[in-house]
């Protein structure tokens, strides 16, 4: 059972979620039509920084981050900002969109100098995302999960940030039981994600230098 | 504006609050 301050917990973690998110007129440029690769380029450069700044203003609501040293929050966060990228946009590319806005993105995104190379695992991550139909609580707190990784590089203090993690995977464990009491597997499934996770971020270092070289 | 700063500056400059480009 849930106790009551996980609750109160995960509703944290939830509202933070909801309220930053990338701004709707930022958003709506990736469904306009009609872009060069160097325009998608540009555009994704800005997707990435506003996704960069919504994750800032998401994770300062985590409890007790900001009371981290002030270097280890800097570590967390470049740690972690490519998989929270990508975990954010797993699930806006699994999102039930109207027809055709999937197609459209993809496309963009086909069509922006990324090597194939690096499409193939992305767009693999995104529907295996896509098949674990997460509800909202599960995918803010997996992003909170995979933002509060201990052992990012240049974290001095590891304890203080497993001791923020901990109660987080706990009430994830106990939510996939109830929202998934057919799927004993499913928690182990969902931290299966975050290893598929950390692959990306080592494609998306080779991506950012073949981009820069055309 | 901030889409040209590197990622530690865009996280430096949004954990202190302010985001203007």
């Amino acid at each position: 059972e849930i106790t009551k301050a996980q609750r109160a917990l995960m509703k944290v973690i939830v509202d933070a979620y909801n309220r930053h998110k990338i701004p709707q007129d930022v958003a709506k440029k990736l469904l306009q039509d009609q872009y060069s690769a160097e325009e998608n380029f540009l555009l994704l450069t800005e997707m990435a920084t506003s996704q960069v700044q919504v994750l800032v203003e998401f994770t300062k609501n985590i409890p007790g981050f900001l009371s981290l040293n002030h270097e280890d929050q800097i570590a967390l966060l470049k740690g972690s900002a490519v998989e929270a990228m990508f975990l954010r946009s797993a699930q806006v590319f699994s999102q039930k969109m109207p027809n055709g806005h999937t197609e459209v993105l993809e496309e963009r995104i086909r069509k922006s100098g990324i090597s194939e190379e690096f499409m193939t695992p992305m767009f693999n991550f995104y529907k295996s995302i896509g098949e674990l139909h997460m509800i909202e609580e599960e995918q803010a707190l997996l992003t909170a999960i995979t933002i509060l990784t201990p052992d990012r590089p240049f974290v001095k203090d590891q304890q203080a940030v497993e001791r923020l993690q901990e109660p987080m995977l706990e009430v994830l464990r106990k939510l996939c039981v109830l929202q998934h009491p057919q799927e004993p597997q499913y928690f182990a499934r969902l931290l299966g994600r975050l290893t598929e996770l950390r692959t990306l971020n080592h494609y998306h270092a080779e991506m950012l230098t073949s981009w820069r070289m055309n | 504006p901030a889409s040209n700063l590197g990622l530690e500056d865009i996280i430096r400059k949004a954990l202190m609050g302010n985001l203007e480009e």
